[in-house]
């Protein structure tokens, strides 16, 4: 919707949060630069360098997309309020949350069912992600393709999605914060936006944001999944070395 | 445990994040 009804304005919350949005191409330009730089470093170190596969080519578009993440995360207001222990504390519950919503919102809006959109604008074929995968990483696939759905059938659009962020990343039940009552204030802000948000854009559906907020366990169920699924491909030395990515793994399992 | 983490404090500290 590009207007609410009249007389209802946007929650300044709201537009707050999508002034704070990365441009989605200056990511991608940033994450495709970084990857043609890594391809490159690897044919000149050896002259048959094998073709980054698909799980790896993701593995180190997940580690480029956590350093945006970062970087989207130290822009908000609210988030420079915080001391930086509770700024870790808060990244290291929702990191792979705020992956698989970055993935599934990219999904939502890609709209094709057989394949997947990265940030790069690389499109990866499912059928032949899925020959290869194992029944751990075709329940995931299949996971997230039933929550795409869901968020389509909802038409979720972007200012949800902002909204969603906040949400995840204010997550009230990360124990042990220096500043645990303004993480939940923040929270309880961030919820009565969406809600009125949700109000005034969708009067029609007054049921939308608890549908809404019911994605938000199955998101953290999905990211938990592929969590484990990371660890075991870090266990057994398949994730390439991401900086990142892997040091978001072990502070959580530490 | 604090090596692990420090790649990301380094991205929270640097520059005006204080």
């Amino acid at each position: 919707p590009s207007a609410p009804p009249a007389g209802l304005p946007v929650p300044a919350l709201v537009l707050e949060f999508v002034r704070c949005e990365q441009d989605e191409l200056q990511v991608r330009s940033k994450i495709s630069a970084h990857l043609g730089h890594l391809q490159q470093e690897q044919s000149s170190r050896s002259a048959k360098a094998e073709p980054l596969s698909t799980f790896g080519l993701m593995c180190h578009v997940a580690d480029q997309t956590l350093f945006s993440i970062v970087e989207w995360a130290r822009s908000c207001t609210f988030f420079k309020e915080l001391k930086v222990g509770d700024q870790m504390k808060l990244l290291h519950n929702c990191w792979s949350e705020l992956l698989v919503l970055d993935y599934i919102s990219r999904q939502v809006h890609h709209g094709k069912q057989d394949s997947i959109l990265l940030i790069t604008g690389q499109e990866v074929e499912l059928g032949s992600l899925l020959a290869q995968a194992g029944v751990t990483l075709a329940e995931l696939v299949q996971g997230g393709q039933e929550l795409v759905q869901h968020l389509q059938e909802l038409q979720l659009d972007r200012r949800e999605i902002a909204c969603f962020k906040y949400l995840i990343l204010f997550n009230p039940d990360v124990k042990l914060l220096e500043n645990q009552v303004y993480v939940e204030s923040v929270y309880e802000q961030v919820s009565g936006a969406l809600l009125e948000y949700t109000l005034c854009v969708y009067p029609q559906h007054v049921e939308r944001f608890s549908q809404l907020l019911l994605r938000l366990p199955e998101l953290r169920a999905l990211s938990v999944q592929a969590e484990d699924y990371l660890c075991y491909k870090h266990l057994s030395g398949e994730v390439p070395c991401n900086n990142l990515l892997i040091e978001m793994l072990h502070a959580k399992r530490a | 445990k604090k090596k692990d983490n420090a790649l990301l404090r380094y991205l929270l500290d640097k520059d005006d994040n204080t």
